[in-house]
């Protein structure tokens, strides 16, 4: 799975001001490259925090757990 | 809202690549807070 | 438009991701953050919107004096600083009385470094 570009465009076209604003094919394989990375490191921390604790599901907590140290790395 | 559920779709569909891979389950819940996370980072 | 969901993608969102209300589960959002020093310009609007859950990023405090196991991505210098300073916060926490962080520093500190 992964993101699309055209999604990764439109998300970095919210924030512009100027909507002719264009992004180089480079960056937004860049950026689409790096949304899948991060979600990829919450899920596996999250992951490995809930199997840590024995458990067959991922619950929000084992997300909050992680979520301090996962925002400062990215 | 649209763009919300497109970047939620994806994030569940790597969730699942992970759930396979780990052997674990994820909530509703946790994906969609994956989602939120993703969406606002 | 290319960036939205196929009708494919819709109806397996649909089923499988969406939050329904008869899941009987919350939504979920980020906790809005506000920089004390410098007030936003618009007040951020306190949306207690009780159907919808807040991400906690201070519920497991006390956990973060150490690193949580990473994946791909390793710790950044400011995680590293993070959980020193969790750390040493905790070390505080069993302190009696005086602090020996004070004690220590003031051993070091000469008048004219100082104003």
């Amino acid at each position: 799975a992964r993101f699309k570009k055209d999604t990764v465009n439109k998300l970095l076209h919210l924030h512009f001001k100027d909507e002719r604003i264009k992004v180089s094919a480079d960056a937004l394989q860049l950026m689409t490259e790096m949304l899948k990375v991060f979600v990829q490191e919450a899920v596996a921390r999250a992951a490995r925090q809930a199997k840590s604790e024995d458990l067959p599901t991922v619950d929000l907590e084992h997300l909050e757990k992680v979520l301090p140290q996962l925002l400062l790395d990215f | 809202e649209r763009l919300k559920a497109a970047v939620h779709y994806t994030v569940g569909c790597l969730c699942q690549e992970v759930a396979e891979e780990k052997g674990i389950e994820f909530s509703k819940q946790t994906i969609a807070a994956v989602s939120e996370i993703t969406f606002s980072q | 438009e290319h960036w939205a969901l196929t009708s494919e993608e819709f109806e397996v969102w649909d089923r499988l991701y969406r939050i329904q209300d008869s899941d009987g589960i919350k939504n979920v959002k980020l906790p809005q953050v506000r920089f004390e020093s410098i007030r936003d310009m618009e007040e951020i609007k306190e949306s207690c919107n009780e159907n919808i859950h807040e991400l906690s990023l201070t519920e497991w405090r006390i956990w973060q004096n150490r690193p949580f196991p990473t994946h791909m991505v390793d710790h950044s210098d400011r995680c590293n600083n993070f959980i020193s300073i969790m750390e040493k916060i905790e070390l505080m926490r069993h302190e009696e009385g005086a602090c020996t962080y004070d004690s220590e520093l003031m051993t070091y500190l000469h008048k004219d470094d100082i104003i």
